[in-house]
């Protein structure tokens, strides 16, 4: 049965951050996040995908307001043994909202495609049964918004 | 406020899809969505994390008893220009489930650190304000999710 969209949302206020090349060991994220945690910084989204040769990224989206010190970042990439770090503002956050999205496979495909047909690019994604959020070029968020809320409520 | 984690689930049968060195361009992950959508392949979850040089991998973790032909993987990864792919079934999901979770920083770092305190790596993760999703060999799954049920929810 077709998934229900309940809501398209946006979110401009949000800056991703990147530990790169870290150690695919145990306990490195645990000390990541044990030192964002200390700091209370608060997190929107955790992404973390395919590892390679022994290492990985872990990327989280902030809120935009949320001051995280180079400082810290530093400590944490050199405690964990990582690469370095990045850190975005200029991205957008847009979720799409719905019971079974995910496992809807023509719906992921859908939301893509009305992306690709605005030459928005994709940079994170995270894809759960209740909402599938992505972040985009902070430019276009509000074309994206748009033009999925077009495309998934409004017909 | 403390969050209040609801459960903590587990499940062995899921394999985990990773398309790698796919180009970092607006259309890619419509067109890999578009071709599994077209298959009917039900989706779990999706990740994707920071690129580089403008390439990425997408990964995602679908039902264990879904049969996907290596035909559709070749021809996604040729059609979108993409390096390879790499099917890996040696994976478990877990689960913790709860209204806030990602927003409470302390409870991410508590999750992960015990998940380390088992020796357990973390391969993916997808975590949203009301999921942290992860990946682990399927040896340890259960291992994990008993551990997380004591430390989380037993207390
Ligand atoms: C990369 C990081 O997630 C590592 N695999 C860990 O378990 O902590
Ligand atoms: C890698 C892939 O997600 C690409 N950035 C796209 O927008 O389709």
């Amino acid at each position: 049965e077709a998934p229900i969209v309940r809501a398209v949302t946006e979110d401009a206020d949000v800056q991703k951050i990147s530990f790169l090349g870290v150690p695919d060991t145990p306990g490195v994220a645990a000390k990541v996040f044990g030192a964002l945690g200390a700091e209370g910084i608060p997190i929107r989204l955790v992404v973390q995908a395919q590892s390679h040769a022994g290492h990985n990224d872990i990327t989280i989206v902030a809120p935009s307001e949320t001051p995280i010190s180079t400082t810290l970042l530093d400590r944490v990439v050199r405690e964990v043994g990582g690469k370095s770090y990045l850190v975005d503002s200029e991205v957008g956050l847009l979720s799409v909202v719905g019971e079974g999205i995910a496992g809807s496979p023509g719906l992921v495909g859908q939301i893509f495609s009305v992306l690709a047909d605005h030459a928005i690019n994709i940079d994170l994604i995270s894809s759960s049964n209740l909402v599938i959020s992505c972040s985009v070029p902070l430019g276009q968020l509000q074309d994206g918004a748009r033009a999925l809320h077009e495309a998934l409520i409004e017909r």
